[in-house]
């Protein structure tokens, strides 16, 4: 553990504590994607079936809060507060990432046995699982502030996972090539969100995308 | 036998 992946886990779970209470304290998904939420749900089932493969504490804890809260967020979104759900703006065609991100998984992987596609498709799924959300947003031309920080706490938790794997390779010689070109690309596809934040929203000003 | 990569991160 170095303190790049230990910040990055704790902007993940920010991340995803931030979303659950925006939903739950204003009873609404307005301006979310539950098209994202679901993928995020998908990511993290498929990548954690070897939760049994005890690493540590830390790693445990973390993947059961991560898929318990990605499921608890579909639930408020498709369920609980369904009427607040912006259907007309979360009209992302998800399969244009699921197959893409399953067959490229069969073929590109360091193992062919289910447990490590599965895993590789996660890291490609994950990869490209906020794209429904950020279409949402450009679609509706705006984002509430809370979503804003949602969406940079999410954005930075990959990026500081670069800083992580740019360590662990110089200090200890370890890399993972397809964790670390996907979460390269995912990385790349806030950049424009970044922008926009660090000048719009961090100024007090809403996220407004040009239209 | 190729050994298992463990994935030790999140």
């Amino acid at each position: 553990m170095n303190i790049f992946r230990l910040v990055g886990d704790l902007s993940h779970l920010l991340a995803i504590i931030i979303l659950l209470l925006k939903i739950w304290k204003t009873r609404s998904c307005a301006g979310i994607s539950g098209k994202s939420q679901i993928l995020f749900a998908i990511v993290y089932t498929s990548r954690y079936l070897d939760l049994p493969n005890f690493v540590s504490m830390y790693n445990t804890l973390m993947k059961i809060v991560f898929i318990a809260a990605s499921y608890a967020t579909v639930y408020l979104i498709y369920m609980k507060f369904k009427a607040t759900y912006d259907h007309n703006h979360d009209t992302f065609r998800v399969e244009f990432l699921v197959l893409p991100s399953f067959v490229l998984a069969l073929l590109i992987n360091h193992d062919f046995t289910v447990l490590e596609v599965l895993w590789t498709f996660s890291i490609y799924m994950e990869s490209v699982a906020i794209l429904p959300q950020l279409f949402m947003v450009s679609k509706t031309g705006e984002a509430e502030s809370i979503t804003s920080h949602y969406l940079f706490a999410l954005g930075s938790y990959r990026a500081l996972y670069i800083l992580n794997w740019i360590y662990r390779y110089t200090t200890e010689d370890h890399y993972d090539l397809i964790a670390i070109v996907a979460g390269i690309v995912q990385t790349v596809l806030y950049c424009d969100f970044f922008y926009l934040y660090i000048t719009k929203v961090l100024k007090g000003k809403k996220l407004q995308l040009p239209a | 036998q190729v050994e298992e990569p463990d994935h030790d991160e999140l």
